[in-house]
């Protein structure tokens, strides 16, 4: 059993900038893969395209400062945005 | 998930919880956040690197926080999520803890916000703060609380251990780890309770698991106590 990193998150800080700290610590291609593997093993290949554009489009609607800073971290790994605001409704959409 | 919440008896109050998700990869991007205003600690929490939200923390010196799953629905009733995050604009469980622990002034307060503020869907919050007393289990459906359980030192019920079921209700036959960490923790006894035998509580197996990704030990009072592990094999 081992202590996981640590980082500090400035909330003075705009919220698409403010989750950099992550790339201290992580490699964004791996990063990019575990969110990946996360997806896969939770959403059928066929419903995750199917939704991709749905959620792209419902992105507009979710409040600040989680919606830049979802944004931010998306950028940071120069992934999918609509993955990020998936992985991050992972718990809502568990039924689904 | 199971978190406890425990009172010794000097009036101390300890929470604990094991983080349960069927994804080894998890465990590779557990983190430790210090969530900072002005340059100073504001909050602090755990979770996963690319997840803002929060399903453990603490405001320091105020009251600490867990979130375990409630599963109560049919998986027909997606739809109703869908709905309630998008058309009644409702807030996903893990950001109103970190609304809460953001701004709510101390445990009294984190435990209206928690109990009355409408989410997406179901969840067991679990609560401690800095005085005797203060420790609560509420179970949340979307629109409000369900049942609030608080602890009850003077009548016995000097700690709560929630998994992922309605605590009046029994748990299905095949999960032992309610039974488990009840038992565990009237064999270690308020005289003996503190952070230390409270991991070891949650180490037991089932409590800790096959899934169980991290366990973390806090205590509002002392801020400084907050311990998280990634397990390695659970």
């Amino acid at each position: 059993d081992v202590a996981p990193p640590t980082i500090n998150v400035s909330l003075d800080q705009d919220p698409e900038v403010r989750w950099k700290p992550l790339m201290d610590i992580y490699d964004p291609d791996y990063l990019r893969e575990a969110s990946a593997e996360v997806i896969d093993s939770t959403i059928p290949k066929w419903m995750h395209h199917a939704v991709i554009p749905i959620v792209t489009a419902l992105e507009k609607f979710v409040p600040q400062p989680y919606a830049g800073e979802i944004r931010g971290i998306a950028s940071l790994l120069k992934g999918n945005l609509a993955d990020a605001v998936m992985l991050n409704f992972a718990y809502e959409v568990s039924a689904f | 998930c199971t978190s406890i919440v425990a009172q010794d008896t000097k009036g101390h109050v300890y929470h604990g919880r094991n983080l349960d998700y069927p994804h080894p990869v998890l465990r590779n991007l557990t983190i430790n956040i210090n969530f900072l205003k002005n340059g100073k600690v504001a909050y602090q929490g755990t979770s996963f690197a690319g997840y803002v939200g929060l399903w453990t923390g603490q405001s320091p010196h105020k009251f600490t926080v867990s979130g375990d799953q409630r599963g109560t629905e049919h998986w027909w009733n997606w739809w109703k999520n869908v709905v309630s995050a998008f058309l009644f604009r409702r807030s996903p469980v893990s950001w109103l803890v970190r609304e809460t622990l953001e701004d709510a002034e101390d445990f009294t307060d984190a435990v209206m916000r928690l109990s009355k503020t409408p989410i997406i869907a179901g969840v067991y919050y679990i609560v401690g703060g800095v005085r005797a007393g203060e420790g609560v289990v509420i179970t949340r459906d979307r629109a409000g609380p369900v049942d609030i359980w608080p602890l009850e030192p003077l009548n016995g019920g000097w700690f709560r251990v929630e998994t992922n079921f309605d605590h009046w209700r029994p748990t299905p036959s095949r999960d032992h780890r309610r039974e488990v960490a009840n038992k565990a923790l009237n064999t270690t006894g308020q005289n003996n309770i503190n952070m230390h035998t409270l991991y070891k509580v949650l180490s037991l197996s089932p409590v800790c698991n096959g899934i169980t990704v991290y366990t973390t030990m806090m205590s509002a009072a002392s801020p400084d106590n907050y311990k998280t592990l990634v397990r390695a094999k659970g």
